[in-house]
């Protein structure tokens, strides 16, 4: 027999317990009837469990999401937790889909369940990421729109994480200005 | 109170844990 450290058995605990939602855009049915849970964890290891099984986001069809929410917050705007928040919006070009997506997306999933926005870790609701034809989107996912300072340091160590060039900005958008635009974008209510 | 954070490079390393 084996003997095997303990490391090895013992699942590693996450701060929060997240859940992995899907999209399908199926024009027959209501919104809220194409948004599935897939499952939630709490362990690193059931991350992994669940990223090494599912279809990369790269290889979805256009229409799809795939969204990570602390467990009891759902992917969407009027969900009691996101309706005062907003998203920090990295917007990928038709390229990107094969260079960059699957990378932005890990690296944002990392963030979450590893904890890299520290003491603002309450400010965080999940993440989105919409794969369209007309541009791809990663959404960060926060809890109150208000609350400046902290919004610009989570944008702040976003862009850092996912290595974003300095000379290239991204904004942040209240989703209540979402919800009521009237062209196909919103203001930015931050930028870094 | 105290809070549970994962450096990057350890979480890569829990990829192929069994």
């Amino acid at each position: 027999q084996q003997i095997v450290s303990p490391d090895m058995l013992i699942k590693h605990p996450l701060q929060n317990r997240w859940a992995m939602w899907f999209f399908k855009n199926d024009k027959s049915k209501e919104w809220t009837a194409n948004l599935k849970l897939i499952t939630a964890f709490d362990t690193v290891e059931d991350f992994w469990g669940l990223y090494n099984h599912i279809q990369k986001a790269s290889r979805l069809p256009s229409g799809c999401d795939y969204s990570l929410f602390k467990d009891g917050i759902q992917p969407m705007w009027e969900d009691a937790s996101n309706k005062n928040g907003g998203r920090w919006l990295v917007n990928l070009n038709k390229n990107q889909r094969q260079t960059e997506l699957d990378n932005f997306w890990l690296e944002t999933l990392l963030c979450l369940i590893g904890e890299a926005f520290d003491d603002l870790t309450d400010d965080i609701c999940g993440a989105t990421i919409n794969i369209r034809n007309k541009g791809d989107k990663l959404g960060l996912w926060t809890r109150d729109a208000r609350r400046g300072d902290a919004t610009l340091q989570i944008g702040k160590k976003l862009k850092e994480r996912l290595k974003i060039p300095q000379k290239i900005g991204i904004g942040f958008q209240a989703h209540s200005d979402t919800a009521t635009k009237a062209g196909s974008t919103a203001r930015d209510r931050y930028r870094v | 109170g105290t809070r549970i954070f994962y450096e990057r490079a350890f979480l890569m390393q829990c990829r192929e844990s069994p």
